[in-house]
């Protein structure tokens, strides 16, 4: 049985994964099989379906600017075609002889071929939803690299002001990428991680001020004060990261997991 | 995101072929 590693994709999947393992048990143990009722209509409904899904990949590649979603759909999107495909010959060849050996084993094909290429086509959007969420984190580090040349309040102000709608829209992004995640180790690392991050950007802010302050003042500890505020930014940048990591995760295996 | 929409439709359309076609499998087991 796969594994899905979103809820919405195991919500969509999973049922249908169950279905197809059980006709293939199905197929096995009735070996030369009852008569087939008429599958016509329901793959006609199928292909209808499909015609939709195609239409609407299309769409969705036409539209978005990542590459690799627009390199990766087209396969996906053909993989389901071509299982369509097998669904209707294994339904014309059903209402000839409703006994067909070779037509159950192309149902069975193309219910599988419908089942990978829909999870291949899901996967692939995914992949897209992650990449701009790792786009919104990698925004914050470029920010975060530049925490070391503020040297006024002026820039400081115009720092907060960058970084703060960053963060923001960074952090909305992975909790909700948290939630949506089937493993919980990986959510959980999510969720402390951002943690983390929401607990040192204010020190981290505070820091900064601590060392324009003591510029503009003259006075001692400024080496100590960019050291603290060198290594809060480093630390931030260390949990967004990890939380690209782990975003980039697709299957439990990759962590090194059961 | 009207490609989720498109999946699920498929995937309930695909079920219901593969549940038809279990149904007559299962009356001969």
């Amino acid at each position: 049985m796969p594994v899905f590693h979103t809820k919405i994709i195991e919500s969509i999947l999973e049922p249908v994964a169950q279905q197809v393992s059980r006709l293939v048990i199905l197929h096995e143990e009735a070996e030369d099989g009852n008569a087939m009722p008429d599958l016509a209509r329901p793959v006609q409904a199928v292909s209808l379906a499909v015609n939709n899904l195609v239409k609407v990949g299309h769409e969705t590649i036409e539209s978005s600017e990542d590459s690799v979603l627009r390199h990766d759909m087209p396969s996906a999107l053909h993989r389901v075609e071509t299982a369509a495909t097998l669904l209707q010959q294994a339904s014309d060849m059903l209402r000839a002889d409703p006994f067909s050996g070779p037509a159950r084993k192309k149902l069975i094909e193309g219910s599988r071929g419908i089942l990978q290429g829909t999870s291949a086509l899901l996967l692939c959007f995914d992949e897209s939803e992650v990449r701009k969420i790792v786009k919104e984190c990698k925004k914050v580090l470029d920010y975060l690299g530049v925490a070391e040349v503020i040297d006024t309040m002026e820039d400081l102000v115009q720092f907060l002001r960058d970084i703060s709608p960053a963060l923001s829209r960074a952090a909305r992004e992975v909790a909700a990428r948290a939630a949506e995640l089937t493993h919980p180790p990986h959510a959980d690392t999510l969720t402390r991680c951002l943690d983390s991050v929401k607990q040192l950007a204010p020190v981290l802010i505070c820091s900064m001020k601590m060392y324009i302050h003591i510029l503009t003042e003259g006075g001692k500890g400024m080496e100590e004060a960019a050291e603290n505020r060198n290594y809060l930014a480093q630390r931030m940048a260390d949990e967004i990261h990890e939380i690209i990591r782990v975003l980039q995760l697709t299957s439990y295996v990759e962590d090194g997991g059961e | 995101e009207m490609i989720l929409e498109a999946a699920k439709s498929i995937i309930a359309a695909t079920s219901a072929l593969v549940r038809a076609a279990s149904a007559a499998q299962r009356e001969l087991i």
